[in-house]
């Protein structure tokens, strides 16, 4: 199909916290983030995953660097109240994405994305999706030029 | 700010596949999704955790129910190659999502949508955000149930 990659953009200055561990069952989701509103704490994007046969689950989020080491705080203490495995931080971090049309599958852009950041030897921490995006998170040190070799991969520096 | 969240959408016959225990280097994605890509496997979602202070990930993916267990297969058969824990499936999952503007942060609307499905005890089994959508991925038995309360709780009942 004709998928068309619009452009590459990139998100700086990103913090990521995850939750390890977390009880898989209704209304603890609600509970974690019922408590990050009322901290006032940004959250870029939301990433849970269920594992070892859906027991338990591992749920991810970005934030802003400035708000890293609160969302920590406020997270260590909502793990000692619903029982979490661990709470861990990262606060290097930068978010690129791909934005592209007609994506009824991401699979073949998914392909070529990824191998562009293995090429650059970048590693991707993170990966979410949407209808119309792709976006990996990386080190921050990695984002500059994770957006050059994308723009390369899909031919979107002919066209500047 | 003024979020508006504009719609809920249901999407049916989903399937996950879920490697669990993926070695965290520069590369492997790319290898997983090239291989996908080779056997035209159709990938709606992807989503991807880094755990265990990034010694490892755990790389989710859905597709449709009809691919379901020949990627399953090829999972496996990478597992083997690369050297990954476990390969899990699940088969009967539906994807819903909210569709808003204006969400500089997914805090608030996060909240409420955790919220809606965890008074009517949906268990939340994925997460992803893009800039204006969050999706969480449930059981298949639940896709109805779940539109309905967060039509509800978004108060789009009422412009219909
Ligand atoms: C882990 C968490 O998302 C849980 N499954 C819930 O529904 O709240
Ligand atoms: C786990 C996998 O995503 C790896 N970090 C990579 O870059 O390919």
């Amino acid at each position: 199909e004709d998928i068309v990659v619009r452009g590459v953009t990139l998100k700086r200055d990103l913090a990521r916290v995850i939750l390890i561990g977390v009880p898989n069952q209704p209304g603890i989701a609600s509970r974690i983030f019922a408590r990050i509103a009322e901290n006032k704490l940004v959250v870029d994007d939301i990433i849970q995953n269920i594992v070892e046969h859906a027991s338990e689950a591992n749920i991810g989020f970005t934030t802003s660097k400035a708000d890293a080491r609160e969302a920590r705080m406020v997270c260590e203490q909502l793990a000692r109240e619903i029982g979490v495995r661990s709470v861990e931080l990262d606060e290097d971090l930068a978010k690129v994405s791909i934005v592209g049309v007609g994506m009824k599958t991401h699979t073949g852009v998914a392909a070529k994305m990824f191998q562009a950041l293995a090429d650059a030897r970048i590693n991707i921490q993170n990966i979410t999706t949407s209808e119309i995006v792709i976006s990996c998170i990386v080190a921050a040190a990695d984002g500059e030029k994770a957006v050059q070799v994308l723009h390369r991969a899909f031919e979107l520096d002919k066209e500047q």
